[in-house]
């Protein structure tokens, strides 16, 4: 509710978009991490549902006692359009809802609290009897299962909770991870406070399956930096926690990934394979620069699987501060020649101009060795479903307190590039098809996060 | 095929309520009733 949330204040509405007979949102269904996302392919279009009629009288949404039956014409995310039953081909009354919101239900649902169908005000005279009406239109029809709305409630809980300590990259040094406590959770987004830091200091915010939040242990573990708090580097090296330490069974993807990465290690053995060894060139989404992928190397490997990269688009820093972490079973590394087997313009390393640079001259010039192709995960393209041009909601990883609207501009395999509507391509973003950065039209609405709208940009005053 | 929505839906006798009075249809709800 707008307004009883202050945050909310000025959070932007598809609805005049979802107008537009172009307008293509991506499927509820591509989006793994978004609420309801395993029951989408159960909501349909001609479904029907109880809904808040607001074609009465005195109608006001502090007094939402009236519901009729509607069906779903159309699908955009988690929203729907509807039209009241009765009105034919009649559209004047049409409207976008939220599915997931509180005044949609399955048909029935009046029934059991008591209530009865009102049927609204422009087609109440259209029948004196609405009950072979609705018997005809009802009978063999589809509605929403009667645990909808508690299956909505259930896949919006976070496994987190407020007070638990975690491992976070650290903004100001992306080479280390800081420790952090959770302050705030909002649709699985999760906003940490870093120990030691001054009032002013904003935290940081990322979701609940990102890879760059870990739990307690972790950096000591895989060898990664951390800045910590000597009582928490005590609790690191005896292994035993406080009830506020995130521990590792609360990142079942990190615990997949390990899975993975030991399956991995096997498999090279068997082949008399060797993985990434340090020095080895890559290409790699630049973290501070999502828009482009750059040529990279891998300064060191940890434990588990995880990789230090740096981008050598900048100059190499003396204190290692522009080292970051990447698993390599993630999807934003790629092998040499990934870029231009798929036509996307690689950035070069400092000193070469774009269009200049050629990877067999550079790995002899280097005396490096590229990261075989068989190491990288970018080969497993999975049946995503995203197309360009679907519209979507998208974190800003540059700024990840803030979900904006966005267009997929570009598919490459399971990689996707994220337009921000009204901003230059520069701020794009090369995103993962399963990162859970990105959310369906509605996840803000839905979760009650503010939506950043297009940019405007206002004519320069006279 | 109908194996598929015999597997995936379920029929269900829904309870309707108007000014009328009190019936019931027959409809087709996903098995995420479960």
């Amino acid at each position: 509710d707008k307004k009883s949330c202050p945050d909310l204040a000025g959070t932007f509405e598809w609805d005049s978009s979802l107008n537009d007979p172009a307008f293509v949102a991506a499927p509820v269904s591509c989006f793994q991490h978004a609420p309801m996302a395993d029951n989408w392919d159960n909501i349909t279009v001609g479904m029907k549902v109880e809904v808040q009629n607001t074609d009465c009288d005195n109608f006001s949404e502090d007094f939402p006692d009236s519901f009729w039956v509607a069906t779903v014409l159309k699908i955009q995310g988690y929203k729907a359009l509807l039209r009241y039953e009765g009105f034919g081909q009649n559209s004047s009354k049409d409207f976008w809802v939220n599915l997931c919101s509180s005044i949609v239900h399955h048909v029935g649902w009046c029934a059991i609290r008591g209530r009865p169908l009102i049927p609204p005000k422009t087609v109440e005279h259209k029948y004196t009897d609405w009950k072979d009406f609705l018997v005809k239109r009802l009978t063999g029809a589809r509605t929403l299962p009667s645990t909808f709305y508690n299956k909505v409630h259930e896949s919006l809980k976070s496994r987190f909770r407020c007070g638990l300590n975690v491992e976070v990259v650290d903004k100001n040094r992306i080479s280390q991870v800081k420790v952090a406590t959770i302050e705030k959770i909002i649709g699985k987004r999760i906003h940490v406070r870093y120990y030691e830091t001054d009032d002013d200091d904003n935290g940081f915010w990322c979701h609940e399956d990102s890879s760059l939040m870990h739990p307690v242990g972790w950096a000591h573990r895989v060898g990664h930096e951390i800045d910590a708090p000597p009582e928490y580097l005590d609790r690191c090296l005896s292994g035993v926690w406080d009830e506020d330490d995130a521990t590792e069974n609360l990142f079942p993807l990190q615990m997949r990934q390990k899975q993975q990465f030991n399956q991995i290690v096997s498999q090279l053995a068997t082949n008399k394979q060797t993985g990434f060894v340090e020095g080895m060139k890559v290409e790699a989404i630049d973290p501070l620069n999502l828009s482009s992928i750059c040529v990279a190397t891998v300064m060191k490997v940890l434990n588990e699987g995880y990789l230090m990269i740096r981008i050598e688009t900048y100059d190499a820093d003396i204190n290692c501060s522009d080292w970051f972490c990447y698993h390599q079973t993630s999807a934003c590394i790629f092998a040499p020649g990934f870029c231009e087997a798929n036509n996307i313009t690689l950035t070069p390393p400092k000193g070469f101009e774009i269009g200049a640079f050629n990877w067999n001259a550079y790995l002899q010039e280097t005396q490096s060795l590229a990261a075989p192709s068989f190491l990288f995960k970018q080969w497993e393209v999975p049946n995503h479903g995203f197309c360009q041009d679907m519209h979507l909601e998208a974190t800003d990883i540059m700024d990840p307190r803030l979900v904006c609207v966005a267009t997929i501009s570009r598919v490459v395999g399971r990689l996707l590039r994220v337009h921000f509507n009204g901003w230059e391509v520069e701020y794009d973003q090369w995103l993962d098809c399963s990162s859970p950065d990105l959310y369906p039209v509605g996840w803000c609405q839905l979760v009650s996060h503010k939506l950043e709208g297009p940019r405007v940009i206002s004519p320069p005053k006279v | 095929g109908t194996e598929t929505k015999a597997r995936k839906w379920e029929q269900k006798q829904v309870q309707i309520k108007t000014l009328e009075g009190e019936f019931s249809v027959t409809m087709w709800a996903s098995g995420t009733d479960d």
